[in-house]
């Protein structure tokens, strides 16, 4: 496995450190505020108080042998840039820092993070997209060009079998991945698949064609 | 398109209230604090400085017609709570709520909250998978069932066909639903399709499936 360090304990920062021990990783995790680094010191390999923005600290605290260090801290975002930048000025490989908007975003990228995260925005959008559509459970950006979404099966679907209704040979770009019925899942299901009521379509697609689905 | 209330406009809130308003429904947004609420009133429906958690500011806003509302107020548990009540006694049929914590999610849903999220966490736990494994791109969570990951063809895979990687007839519970090369996406390749060198691998499965695959 490998070395992380998570600056800041915030409510993004706690839950990653957590996340990371979770899956067996060695994880060092700093924050300013005694109580939050008291609150998880019995489930990370160190947690110390520390002032990210100070690179000594960092240093002295054992930072510089991490594969990957992340900065957690999105409404301070003095604190989130000079810690991203101690943390590259130490050679950590990898640093990947949330953002409180785009330019504190454009700014991290300036000075060398590898991965900006925005937690509130890519919810928020996600779920505006859930909210908008009747029919949707669920959608996913997978990547600007493709993406996957849940959709309730209407009643012009039932009794339809899946090669009628996504037609593969005209390669349109979309394929029915898996049903969810009742709480069963098929998998990459078979053409001569029937639908039923109550199923649920998990569909991937390159983003325009899945877009038009929905719109019908 | 439908009725949306957002009350509360802090990171989540506030992109919730323009991506709703950007799909082309009518946004109602509040907020207590003022220049929150003038930095969004061109930009949605109704704009409005309302104590939240006052069920009276509530009904004059206009809030009664909504036809589903979003409590966007994390830190500050009892607003949240009070705001999700007051919602609920106007009789909006679906209320969502974005929580700081479990507890926090236990009291909304008690109360009726139709949809709990928690965008820090769902964040987290995503990236830290991402982080853990050095193949793997992305990996989403479609519900606790199936998983989809996206992971980069290694050096055994290259030159060998879909089919016989994947072995679609073992009906392994796993399937390649696209392949992203170059700037090219496949979505739905044949079983013949060879791997090459660069290629990345979309793939849908059984969530035990899927982490058996990244252990290999
Ligand atoms: N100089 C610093 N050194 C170490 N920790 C710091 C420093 N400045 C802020 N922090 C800590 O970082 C954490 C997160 O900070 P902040 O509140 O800016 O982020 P946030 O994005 O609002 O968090 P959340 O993940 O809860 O949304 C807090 O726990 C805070 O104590
Ligand atoms: N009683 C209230 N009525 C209306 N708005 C309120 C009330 N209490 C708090 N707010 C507003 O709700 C917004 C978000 O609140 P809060 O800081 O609790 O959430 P948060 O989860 O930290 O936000 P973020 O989305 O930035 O992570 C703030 O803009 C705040 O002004």
């Amino acid at each position: 496995r490998k070395h992380f360090a998570v600056l800041g304990l915030g409510r993004f920062g706690k839950c990653l450190a957590l996340s990371l021990a979770k899956l067996g990783n060695t994880v060092l995790a700093f924050d300013i505020d005694e109580k939050l680094v008291q609150d998880i010191s019995d489930y990370v390999s160190v947690a110390r108080v520390v002032d990210c923005t100070d690179i000594e600290a960092l240093r002295e605290a054992g930072v510089a042998n991490s594969d990957v260090a992340i900065v957690a801290m999105g409404t301070n975002i003095e604190a989130s840039v000079l810690a991203a930048m101690a943390l590259k000025d130490l050679g950590i490989p990898i640093v990947v820092a949330k953002a409180m908007n785009e330019t504190h975003g454009k700014i991290l990228e300036k000075i060398g993070v590898s991965r900006v995260v925005y937690p509130e925005k890519e919810m928020a959008e996600k779920l505006a997209r859930v909210l908008t559509s009747t029919n949707v459970m669920d959608i996913i950006d997978l990547s600007p060009d493709y993406t996957i979404l849940e959709e309730r099966a209407n009643a012009q679907m039932v009794g339809k079998t899946l090669a009628h209704l996504f037609e593969p040979d005209k390669r349109s770009g979309v394929i029915v991945v898996a049903i969810k019925r009742n709480d069963h899942i098929i998998v990459g299901p078979p053409g001569s698949e029937k639908i039923r009521e109550g199923d649920v379509l998990v569909i991937v697609g390159e983003t325009e064609e899945v877009k038009k689905l929905i719109q019908e």
